[in-house]
């Protein structure tokens, strides 16, 4: 997190705010919870209160404007610059002005009024832009749902680096964004997608593209809003060009970066009994066309073809992989199949029947 | 003469990039384009910085990634301080 320069901060905590007008894209009820669940956002970590006022001065002075307006940055039309705000003072201190030619929404499409007013309003309190790609404070937008919103660690250190720590008799903690080479990382699960490996991880995705160096961490709802984060199991059928995502008892399928539609479904539906109640990990063996997937310690066979579960089975993952392990997570790549249990994965011939390498969870990412 | 499509795109970029690099990485507006000044291209510094700040490749080149990230929506907060 970054403090803007000469820490400027509100010598009170009780503050107010007012919205001086509102955008006709959304329902002005719409706009108000957005607003004030953004202020919460900040009023839940600290010892900040934020009172809406009507017809008088606020100290967080909230507007939607076009173009030029008079306050030396003018905005630029759809996307590009979104919002901006100033740091806590007199006057334009503090105020969020919103570019009101954009798409606002109070969900996935456009831009999201509470993700860009919250972000706002960590300027408004004396945050500069953090270089941690998951924090609030990035300067890029990326949405998250509302519902599952909860405030990153990053912006709880810098916010409370300024005002304090919250009343609350337990303090609150947010998520840490994954480090690609923090040697504790380890997975929710992993799938390949048309020649890039993606890793999933609580609300993040880290994609390893074959021929980039770095490795790229998104919010998993950059590419598909409506996806739940904490996916849970993954493969890809590259035969169909489809991949599976499990969560809990329910499957989405995509194709590329696109939802099928109708999904998600119910993972019964692939012949999983009722006393199974989520998936763990899964891979597609392209050469025999047959998936198995993890659950607890027990492993199923599915054939693609006939669409069902092949018969005797569950069975123990011992007898067949050779390692009594739980599987997190699980791909195939270049013939051999990778299980990963916490922070180590075991490379698994399935020609041979045997392990043959046991290797970090991370040796995949070029640390 | 006709300019080539590519030389128009080139232009463009480069005047997207000088934008978005004085709007959030302070670069100064080089009011006297036709004076070559003997330090490190400005631009390539600014550029550099920005590349930094996003986890890229420190090219001072505007790659494909840093183009890519420059096109995102974002807020209208400078990165750097003014």
């Amino acid at each position: 997190y970054v403090i803007t320069t000469g820490n400027p901060k509100w010598k009170k905590n009780n503050l107010t705010y007012r919205i001086l007008n509102y955008t006709p894209k959304m329902r002005r009820a719409d706009v108000d919870a957005a607003i004030r669940k953004a202020f919460s956002v900040w009023s839940n970590v600290t010892p900040l209160t934020f009172q809406k006022v009507e017809d008088k001065e606020a100290d967080i002075m909230l507007s939607f404007a076009y173009r030029d307006h008079y306050d030396n940055s003018p905005f630029d039309g759809p996307n590009g610059q979104l919002a901006h705000a100033f740091q806590p003072g007199e006057g334009i201190g503090g105020d969020v002005h919103f570019d009101e030619e954009e798409a606002w929404t109070k969900d996935g499409r456009g831009y999201n009024l509470f993700i860009v007013t919250a972000h706002e309003l960590g300027h408004s309190l004396g945050l500069s832009h953090s270089n941690d790609p998951g924090a609030l404070m990035y300067p890029t937008y990326s949405y998250t749902d509302p519902k599952e919103f909860l405030l990153p660690q990053d912006d709880i250190d810098g916010i409370q680096a300024i005002y304090g720590r919250s009343n609350a008799a337990v303090q609150p903690t947010g998520p840490i964004t994954p480090q690609a080479c923090d040697p504790n990382l380890t997975f929710d699960a992993i799938t390949t997608l048309r020649g890039e490996i993606i890793f999933f991880k609580g609300r993040y995705m880290l994609r390893r593209h074959p021929e980039r160096i770095e490795t790229e961490i998104n919010f998993i709802s950059l590419f598909w809003p409506t996806l739940p984060s904490g996916i849970q199991a993954a493969y890809e059928n590259v035969e169909r060009d489809e991949v599976l995502l499990f969560k809990e008892d329910k499957y989405w399928v995509l194709n590329g970066y696109n939802i099928v539609p109708g999904y998600p479904k119910q993972i019964y539906h692939l012949g999983f009994p009722k006393t199974v109640k989520r998936v763990n990990a899964a891979y597609n063996d392209e050469t025999t066309g047959k998936t198995y997937f993890f659950t607890a310690d027990r492993y199923w066979r599915y054939d693609e073809k006939k669409k069902s579960m092949d018969h005797g089975y569950p069975r123990k993952i011992v007898s067949h992989f050779g390692k009594k392990i739980r599987v997190d997570a699980a791909f195939q790549e270049n013939g051999y199949v990778y299980l990963f249990h916490g922070k180590t994965q075991f490379q698994f011939d399935p020609h041979a029947k045997q392990i043959v390498r046991e290797m970090e969870s991370i040796s995949w990412f070029r640390c | 003469f006709p300019v080539a499509p590519e030389a128009e795109d080139e232009r463009k970029t480069l005047q997207f990039v000088e934008s978005y690099l004085q709007n959030f990485y302070s670069l100064q507006r080089d009011h006297q384009p036709h004076l070559r000044n003997k330090g490190e291209n400005p631009l390539a510094t600014k550029l550099k910085e920005m590349q930094a700040f996003f986890g890229l490749q420190v090219t001072g080149k505007p790659d494909p990634e840093t183009l890519e990230m420059m096109k995102k929506p974002r807020c209208g907060i400078p990165d750097v301080e003014q």
